[in-house]
């Protein structure tokens, strides 16, 4: 494993504590879209099939369970816990995400590296988390102002993503047999929906003021 | 020898 690549998993990690943070804080999830959240969820439970059959390092496997379990308890708490679902801003987070779902299953029979049940799953999982960050940049967007927490998770979350791509640039050049097109390609794009957001965090950075995005 | 892992990334 090379330096960006457990950077990158370090980054993923923060951002997912600095939304449980938020969360357990705060006693509220204003700014967070439901949606977005429910996608990861089902990204870490459509790729993780392999936690039983393949085993590759405890540090993967641990990985792994921490990130089903975050998502899904992020998940839990949005929906259920009384506090935190109050604050949840649901006419903003009108995004029809199953639709997102519906596609990405269908790009994934179309589009994989093996017809076997869990690398069908495996390539869903990579397109349906290229895409599901988009419901939250929507309720973003439509809510204007950033708190600094919602700004930071969703600044790590990208961060997270732009490591990879300096990771596969690395793997490219140092390993022999490194050919995962389906996860760069699916992972420029999701970069690239990060590309407008970061714009403006840098921009709220430099000048020392509140994050705001434009309509 | 084993092939490397093709999923061997989170």
């Amino acid at each position: 494993m090379n330096a960006f690549r457990l950077a990158g998993d370090i980054t993923h990690l923060i951002s997912i504590l600095v939304l449980l943070l938020k969360i357990y804080a705060t006693k509220s999830c204003s700014g967070i879209s439901l949606k977005t959240q429910e996608l990861y969820a089902v990204v870490f439970l459509a790729r993780y099939l392999d936690l039983f059959t393949d085993f590759i390092s405890v540090y993967n496997s641990v990985m792994k369970v921490v990130f089903i379990l975050s998502s899904v308890a992020i998940v839990w708490c949005m929906r259920r816990h009384r506090a935190v679902k109050r604050s949840y801003d649901k006419e903003l987070d009108t995004f029809r995400h199953y639709y997102l779902v519906g596609a990405c299953f269908v790009f994934a029979l179309l589009v994989h590296e093996k017809f076997t049940f869990q690398e069908v799953f495996w390539a869903f999982s990579i397109y349906l988390e290229a895409v599901a960050i988009i419901p939250q940049l929507v309720l973003l967007q439509r809510s204007g102002n950033v708190d600094n927490l919602t700004g930071q998770y969703v600044f790590f979350l990208g961060a997270y993503r732009a490591l990879y791509i300096l990771n596969w640039i690395y793997r490219y050049f140092t390993e022999a047999k490194f050919s995962r097109w389906i996860a760069c390609i699916s992972g420029l794009v999701q970069t690239a929906l990060y590309a407008d957001f970061f714009y403006y965090y840098f921009l709220s950075w430099k000048n020392n003021a509140k994050l705001n995005l434009p309509a | 020898k084993e092939q490397p892992h093709a999923h061997d990334e989170l």
